[in-house]
């Protein structure tokens, strides 16, 4: 497809068809875009030196250099667009890929993550950031002195005005994540990590979780993107994080199953 | 007989800033996630008996808990099933569901017994014969639909496969 793009009635959202990444979000709707990159970024944690011996741990981020790796700086891309979804899958590597979901009648860009296991080098370890670089938005004050502080449901980022209305990214996590804006207009979560050296702060083993097959965790995880004004933007976040948070149960059962016809509160009761 | 009293035992053992923060020792890690997963189990068997109860039946009721990695055993294997969605919030919610199945059509309806326009995405990492063994060992295709829930209530989805089934056994799953 020429014209690497996923749609509905709400949302377009552009990709680079050189590199496969997140190029622009256009909200239809409302007739603005923002020029948004986002990918797949690590650091490289630190274990202590003769300056410092305070190796990363779960307590302290400390990476070795404040600017992110990127995992790489393409990813193979698959796209397919049917009437109740389209998608671009893109793999940055062996271990690290992710899904771009747009569903008729949802107003936000779904992005389901999978990175792990992360591949352990003797004396390195990584921590996993997904980063997303948004137009010129002001770098978040972030309220703990290191810069990455957890980010427990949403993180927002204002944008350049459009029309005079601020325009507002938001991002949903379906899980606690530390993140923080380093660079103004760029916004960073993390979603995995791995140290393979402890840091001394009494547990006496390094943050490095095995697995049940020893080769380190896969985690998989889901982050929603919203594009709106900023006066629009809690109408549709707020109600989408509480569905994030207690998202719907699925139970099956073998053949008709019991007659539940549509069972309400009111009914349950 | 369901309890819920384990999960809650378990999510108030796991205020403890290490099982919060990730700050604890690998096999503390490991006992609180046994907890956790100790009352899920409970607390399923006590959604199983509302169900029952509701539906005035004593069928079997399958919880798919690695539908996040496409491995539902019931949905792969079956060419008819139900789908019941719980929905906790106190307003109607739609929700996407997908499920890894073994055929290419289905017929899905809704509550009222009306069709649901659903489809099959073959799954290119899941062939149905793959050439090396994936990472998850899903089936094929995943069905896909836009189910809904009312508000602190229930609905169920009535799946019947119109393919053919093709082929294909669910491998060996690994433990754990």
């Amino acid at each position: 497809d020429p014209e690497l793009q996923i749609e509905n009635e709400h949302l377009r959202v552009l990709f680079d068809p050189r590199t496969g990444l997140l190029r622009e979000i256009q909200n239809l709707a409302k007739g603005f875009s923002l020029p948004v990159s986002q990918g797949f970024y690590w650091y490289n944690a630190s274990a202590g030196n003769t300056q410092n011996p305070q190796a990363s741990g779960a307590y302290i981020f400390r990476p070795n250099s404040s600017t992110p790796i990127p995992v790489a700086k393409c990813a193979t891309t698959r796209l397919l667009k049917t009437p109740l979804v389209q998608e671009l899958h893109q793999n940055f590597s062996a271990w690290c890929s992710q899904v771009l979901r747009l569903r008729p009648g949802q107003p936000y860009l779904e992005l389901e993550w999978t990175v792990g296991p992360i591949p352990g080098t003797a004396g390195h370890t990584w921590a996993h950031l997904g980063t997303l670089g948004a137009g010129q938005g002001t770098a978040g004050h972030s309220w703990a002195h290191l810069g990455i502080a957890p980010r427990s449901s949403s993180s927002h980022l204002f944008c350049p005005p459009w029309q005079d209305e601020k325009l507002q990214l938001t991002v949903l996590t379906d899980r606690s994540q530390g993140g923080g804006s380093i660079l103004d207009g760029s916004l960073e979560l993390m979603v995995h990590r791995r140290l393979l050296k402890d840091d001394n702060r009494g547990v006496t083993e390094p943050l490095n979780e095995p697995g049940s097959d020893g080769r380190g965790l896969v985690v998989r995880g889901r982050h929603l993107v919203l594009l709106d004004t900023a006066a629009a933007s809690a109408d549709q976040h707020r109600p989408l994080a509480q569905e994030m948070t207690m998202s719907p149960s699925v139970v099956l059962a073998p053949g008709a199953g019991p007659h539940l016809r549509q069972v309400s509160g009111e009914g349950l009761w | 007989t369901g309890d819920s009293s384990v999960l809650r035992k378990a999510v108030a053992v796991a205020q403890h800033h290490d099982a919060v923060s990730g700050t604890e020792r690998q096999h503390v890690a490991n006992d609180y996630a046994r907890q956790l997963a100790k009352g899920w189990d409970c607390c399923q068997v006590l959604v199983a008996n509302a169900l029952s109860l509701l539906g005035g039946t004593k069928c079997p009721f399958v919880f798919c808990n690695a539908l996040n990695i496409s491995m539902c055993p019931l949905s792969e294997t079956a060419d008819h099933f139900t789908v019941i969605l719980y929905n906790p919030l106190a307003r109607r919610v739609a929700w996407p569901v997908r499920l890894p199945v073994r055929g290419s059509s289905y017929a899905v309806t809704d509550p009222e017994g009306q069709p649901v326009a659903s489809q099959v995405s073959l799954d290119p990492t899941n062939p149905p014969n793959p050439p090396h063994p994936p990472l998850a060992l899903g089936a094929p295709g995943e069905l896909l639909f836009q189910a809904w829930a009312p508000p602190l209530g229930f609905s169920a989805f009535g799946v019947k496969q119109l393919s053919p089934a093709d082929p294909w056994e669910p491998p060996e799953r690994p433990s754990g």
